[in-house]
């Protein structure tokens, strides 16, 4: 975590670099909300909802698994952290904002879901959970690094909104990295999309961004 | 309404990452 702040800005640039538009300068702006302009909690739900029992599944269901020895297994320091972090969504949301301009923002087919689908950056951003092989193309700048956005969030989570080219609605999905977790019988894995409302059944879901002009 | 969903793994994703 110590160089957070450098993880952070350097793949937020590198990104904003690779998409830029060209004919102007690239901009990128990050900015922390502080408390002043932290959204208060009965707002902060609208971003929040469904998030929050995963976080307390995530929360509780670590220290209560018996170690190998029989032992009550010790809280670790990330355990503690996603505790912390569930209480967090109880309190005014402190928010940090990473905003850029003169770029494409995140292009491609948002329903493609093939095992690799090159240059499609909405695919890298949110759909590629495997290992990239860097130096394929430009999507391969969405490797690892893109895991720095929710490492530098509390709850382990972001959202992102993005205007293409030539489109008139923006798009706003987002990414929560927790662990696999369990809650009323049922397994979850690590990763949660914060999507549009879709009434199909688990197993046929898919998650699609949020529509808005 | 917009909402963060996690789908419920397949006993086929447990048996992978349990």
């Amino acid at each position: 975590a110590a160089d957070m702040p450098e993880r952070l800005v350097r793949e937020a640039i590198q990104n904003s670099m690779d998409a830029a538009l060209g004919g102007e300068p690239v901009r990128v702006r990050f900015a922390f909300s502080g408390i002043d302009h932290s959204v208060p909690t009965h707002r902060a739900m609208d971003y929040l909802n469904g998030l929050t029992e995963h976080l307390d599944a995530v929360a509780v269901e670590q220290p209560a698994r018996p170690r190998d020895d029989g032992a009550a297994s010790q809280f670790n320091d990330e355990t503690q952290a996603v505790y912390r972090a569930a209480r967090l969504v109880d309190q005014p949301l402190e928010w940090l904002v990473v905003e850029d301009f003169g770029t494409r923002g995140l292009t491609g087919n948002i329903k493609a879901n093939g095992a690799n689908e090159p240059g499609n950056n909405f695919w890298g951003f949110f759909r590629q959970f495997g290992i990239s092989t860097k130096g394929e193309d430009a999507a391969g700048s969405w490797g690892l690094g893109k895991w720095v956005f929710p490492d530098a969030s509390q709850i382990n989570a972001f959202l992102a909104l993005t205007r293409r080219p030539g489109e008139t609605e923006s798009l706003l999905m987002g990414l929560a990295i927790l662990k696999t977790h369990e809650r009323d019988g049922r397994r979850y894995p690590a990763y949660g999309h914060y999507a549009a409302s879709d009434p199909a059944a688990d197993s046929e879901w898919f998650q699609l961004p949020v529509r808005s002009s | 309404t917009p909402h963060w969903r996690f789908a419920e793994m397949t006993p086929a994703q447990i048996a992978e990452n349990p």
